[in-house]
């Protein structure tokens, strides 16, 4: 048996909106740490890990550990029927092929059952070892975004260099080229604001706009994105969610032949 | 140009 309580139901609309585009199907895995699920886009180019910590729950109850295999484009049509201020609990019965959402106003005065069938999914469960990262970025995710996109219009691919003199993010398309470099910027009234530049290496990898823009969904949960390179390994680009986990997503670079 | 590698070129199965 499965009931788990999110008080800020929203968080878990948002999640799905910045996952359902790069993934079709994946396994929710049950535990008593949380709510997680890890998967890779149908190319492999991509890899999502989610972590929603129990802890974040109002009411975790997870007897046995389960996995439950949801096609995410149903199950975002399922969570936009919830309003942004409602009350989600996700219930399932070991062994049982389908999963109840239910929503709850605020108010008590309206409640919801959807019940979404699961299927199985075969997947492989990656090991994702622990780095150390040559660079990591923080900065506004918002600003992010807005880079990811301008650079889109030009280029298909962008080149992130970290330098003792910031961090670069570089395109060349048929029209032109385009350089916007971030400087650290840490004399900011809030602290979401700020650019932190950690440089323990130079580094300087390529990687797909296509994936980087569909990454930036995530921007809704969080004010701040960590971009953490390193020439051996696959960027990781990390939203957390609220104060209870977070989305990292893994995109493996473009490499010179 | 660049090839896209893929992340299973970096991870292994769990």
């Amino acid at each position: 048996m499965l009931e788990l309580r999110l008080v800020q139901g929203s968080l878990l609309k948002k999640v799905l909106e910045s996952i359902k585009d790069l993934v079709n199907d994946a396994n929710f895995d049950c535990s008593s740490t949380g709510f997680s699920l890890q998967a890779m886009d149908s190319s492999h180019v991509a890899l999502v890990s989610l972590l929603l910590r129990s802890e974040g729950f109002e009411h975790y109850r997870c007897d046995r550990n389960l996995s439950m295999g949801m096609n995410l484009g149903n199950m975002s049509k399922m969570l936009k029927c919830a309003g942004n201020d409602d009350i989600i609990t996700i219930k399932a019965d070991d062994g049982g092929d389908t999963v109840t959402f239910m929503f709850e106003s605020p108010t008590q005065d309206k409640i919801a059952d959807f019940e979404m069938k699961l299927m199985d999914i075969d997947s492989e469960h990656l090991g994702i070892p622990d780095a150390e990262y040559h660079s990591i970025v923080r900065m506004p995710s918002s600003e992010f975004q807005r880079i990811c996109k301008d650079l889109s219009t030009i280029g298909d691919t962008v080149v992130i260099s970290v330098t003792k003199e910031g961090v670069k993010f570089s395109t060349a398309g048929d029209i032109g080229t385009a350089n916007i470099v971030l400087r650290q910027n840490t004399t900011v009234d809030k602290p979401e604001d700020a650019i932190v530049i950690e440089m323990n290496e130079p580094v300087s990898l390529s990687f797909a706009l296509r994936y980087m823009n569909s990454f930036t969904k995530a921007t809704p949960l969080s004010d701040t994105v960590t971009i953490s390179l390193s020439s051996e390994l696959p960027v990781v680009v990390e939203y957390k969610v609220a104060e209870m986990g977070y989305i990292r997503y893994y995109l493996a670079p473009k490499i010179e032949e | 140009g660049p090839r896209q590698s893929t992340i299973t070129k970096f991870f292994d199965k769990a």
